[in-house]
């Protein structure tokens, strides 16, 4: 089993190979990944070797095999659909944000509570009413992006997980108590700023 | 001096210990924290110890002194100005964002490149020409939030960083590599949902 912060740190090694592979290069050794994500090399040999790809000495690892490997392991290869929840202005970016492409996502529903604005588009998806999610679950979406106040975060993350969402990323600034089968990634924008004034 | 890790959680205390104010709330104890942050109680006792904030066995700590406390800690209590760089989909979401108020954050410039965009408003705020930043540390913002894309992120922060910024807020999915005095935090959406399948 790979470790937790083995796995949190796999994107980011999909987004240094994929720019290497962007600009033709067949091989990278750990020390221009280490170079790329400001690590140290024996740590990312040590999480390339949980999977298996070893890098050949001199020369380092094949970049297609290790896209291809990585991409695997975050089962990044089966197209992944996503609901927003939220159509306000963080919404309304993300909605139109082709950078989720890199990573195999695709918003295909979005909902919202607001009556004037179900029935509109964002990001060319129709903004369907929140009261009626349907199951989720069933249309092959696992996954969902809640920008909704923080106000209301937690009970529209219950409706969720009731349709059969599965992985939650938060963008409310709050804590969602689900149960531990769920996995939410919490990110709260105006808590990362805040923690600027300390260090300068 | 305060470890880093716990300066990282000191926001998060400010989140919850300001939702308990609001609520009216003259005491907290560790353990209501605890559950609202699922955290440990031990370790959030042990935070606040760092800083001198000693509660009551039995009753908790005083929330108006707590509040008080971590604000100044993290240097919150002066306002703090600060750049936006990027008046596009993100940009425009971010500009008129009043979540940063709970932190003292005020943004009181935004600048583009983009002469369809220099002279509009977004956020109440009139964006200007990147090419004439001007001496940002002189004005009083030494704090800048980066919403460019990737390719020009680096270039834009090194500029900042000569007009006098000392923290950045990077909303770029890449790595930034300035001197080390100056403080810089990226948040990847996109990574940070490519984390999700593998736990789905
Ligand atoms: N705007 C930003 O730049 C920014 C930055 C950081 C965090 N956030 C957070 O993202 C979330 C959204 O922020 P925003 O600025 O887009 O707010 P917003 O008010 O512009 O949009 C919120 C949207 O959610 C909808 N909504 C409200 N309750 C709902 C419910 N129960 N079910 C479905 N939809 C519901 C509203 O109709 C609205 O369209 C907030 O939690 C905010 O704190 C926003
Ligand atoms: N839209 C989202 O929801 C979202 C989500 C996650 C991350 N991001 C990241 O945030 C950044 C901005 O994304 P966006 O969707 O707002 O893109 P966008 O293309 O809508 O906006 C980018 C803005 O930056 C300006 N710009 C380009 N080069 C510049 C330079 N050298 N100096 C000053 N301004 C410059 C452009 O004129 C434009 O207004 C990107 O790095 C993107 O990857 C966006």
């Amino acid at each position: 089993k790979i470790p937790d912060e083995t796995v949190r740190r796999l994107p980011q090694y999909l987004r240094a190979v994929s720019f290497v592979h962007k600009q033709g290069c067949k091989y990278v050794s750990s020390q221009e990944l280490a170079e790329r994500l400001h690590m140290k090399s024996p740590q990312i040999r040590k999480d390339l070797s949980y999977f298996g790809a070893f890098g050949v000495k001199g020369t380092g690892y094949p970049v297609e095999t290790l896209l291809g490997r990585i991409r695997e392991i975050l089962k990044l290869n089966t197209p992944q659909k996503a609901a927003l929840i939220g159509a306000g202005r963080l919404g309304k970016a993300l909605a139109s944000y082709p950078g989720f492409r890199l990573y195999g996502f695709d918003i295909v529903e979005v909902f919202d509570r607001s009556p004037r604005k179900i029935g509109r588009k964002i990001g060319g998806v129709e903004i369907k009413d929140v009261a009626h999610l349907g199951d989720l679950g069933k249309r092959g979406i696992r996954l969902a992006l809640l920008a909704v106040p923080a106000g209301a975060a937690q009970e529209v993350a219950e409706r969720l997980v009731e349709a059969g969402v599965r992985g939650i990323l938060n963008l409310a600034p709050c804590y969602l108590k689900l149960p531990k089968r769920i996995k939410v990634v919490t990110i709260d924008i105006a808590m990362e700023l805040g923690i600027l004034p300390y260090y300068v």
